[in-house]
Order: structure tokens, then sequence, then C-alpha cells
């Protein structure tokens, strides 16, 4: 499943 | 985590925590764009949504937590505490042509189309672009006090700091998001003029004042 670009910065 | 990251974080909390002092200090927010910090403050209300759906670290939710609190308390001074000292004459930029053309962008331009991520993809076009009202007061009134030039400094450092982190980060993980690097370079780009202003005068104990 597609759960989006991974977005751990801020 | 990197150095560049890490560092890029840290100018960017130096930079809202010398614009709070500056504030609180002098009293006063002449010389300010209170619509910059409007702006900034809709970049963090739709970029941080995620506090609620995703967890990614302690430091992330704190700086979330951090850049949310202090944006608010920003505006809440420049428009309430402090607004007989506000600019609001000079502060003439028309918000509504970066609003408009940012959430249009971000509706044909994103990862994937759903609310969350068009609201982050809007907050990244949107944070490239909010400080030309700020860069437009200063052209306005032709000058910056030195403490403003700080400000700006440290908050163009950030993003450009994050620009070596996408770097070390394509190499090391393979990891990349062209919507954050491209907007990045936008709003470092929109700097570089007053990069060049500021180590050329502010460094040299001269004020910041542009060519009449």
């Amino acid at each position: 499943i597609y759960i989006g670009p991974k977005k751990d910065e801020l | 985590m990197n150095i560049f990251r890490f560092a890029g974080d840290l100018s960017h909390v130096f930079a809202i925590i010398i614009l709070l002092l500056k504030i609180w200090k002098t009293r006063s927010c002449a010389g300010i764009s209170g619509k910059s910090q409007i702006l900034f403050a809709v970049v963090y209300l739709t970029r941080y949504l995620d506090l609620f759906t995703t967890y990614v670290s302690l430091y992330n939710s704190v700086m979330k937590v951090l850049f949310l609190a202090t944006s608010g308390a920003t505006v809440y001074l420049m428009y309430v505490k402090f607004k007989a000292t506000y600019d609001h004459n000079h502060d003439s930029f028309r918000i509504e042509f970066l609003l408009v053309p940012c959430a249009l962008l971000a509706l044909v331009i994103n990862h994937e189309f759903t609310v969350m991520e068009v609201l982050w993809t809007f907050s990244i076009y949107l944070e490239s672009v909010a400080i030309l009202p700020q860069l437009f007061l200063v052209s306005r009134t032709g000058e910056a006090e030195s403490i403003t030039s700080h400000y700006l400094f440290a908050l163009g450092s950030y993003r450009a700091l994050y620009l070596l982190n996408w770097v070390y980060r394509y190499m090391v993980e393979s990891h990349y998001d062209l919507i954050a690097i491209f907007a990045g370079v936008v709003q470092t780009v929109l700097y570089c003029d007053f990069f060049y202003l500021y180590i050329t005068k502010v460094l040299k104990g001269k004020k910041l004042q542009l060519p009449a």
C-alpha cells in the first residue's frame, strides 16, 4: 500500500 | 538526521527566537512584515497537520509544536499586543498573489491527490515565497535594522542548509523529494541578493541600506 513519501523533515 | 539538517533546524529556531526577542525587547515590530508572519503561520498550520496522524520522533513533534506556537505568538504580538508599532503602510504586498498560485500549483503538482498531501505541498510552495512581503517591505523602506538582517540571514540559511541535507540524503540514503527540492531551491535563490548585502554590509558593521 502506498502511504505517500516519507516525511521525516520539518 | 545529519549535520546539515540539524544545523538547518537550529538556524530556523534561532531565526524565530531572534525575531520574538527583538519584538519583545523593543516593544515594537517596526520593520517586520506582518504579512510574511501570517504566511509562515499558514505554512506551519497546513504542514504540521500530520502531528495528529504520523509520529516520526519526539524531536520532530517538539519542533512542530514549537514552530506552531512561536509563529502564533509572533502574529499575536504584531497584530494585537504591539499593533500600534506595526508598519502597515509599508507592508503593502498583496498576499493573494502568493496564496492563489501556490494553492493552484499544489492542486496540480503533488505526490498524491489527498487532502493531507495537497496541504503539505501547498505549505512547501508557500514557504518558498513567504518571505517576499518582508523583502518587499525592506525594499520599500530602503533599509533594515541589524537585528532584522540577522533574522533574515538565519531564516535564509535554514533552507540553504536543507539543500545540503538533501544532497547528502540523496547520496547516502537515495532519498529525495522533488517537490521539496524544487521549492527549496526557489526559496534559497530568493535570499541570494539579501545574503550578498548581509555579507558585504551588515557583517562589516554597517546598516543594511539599499542603494538609492
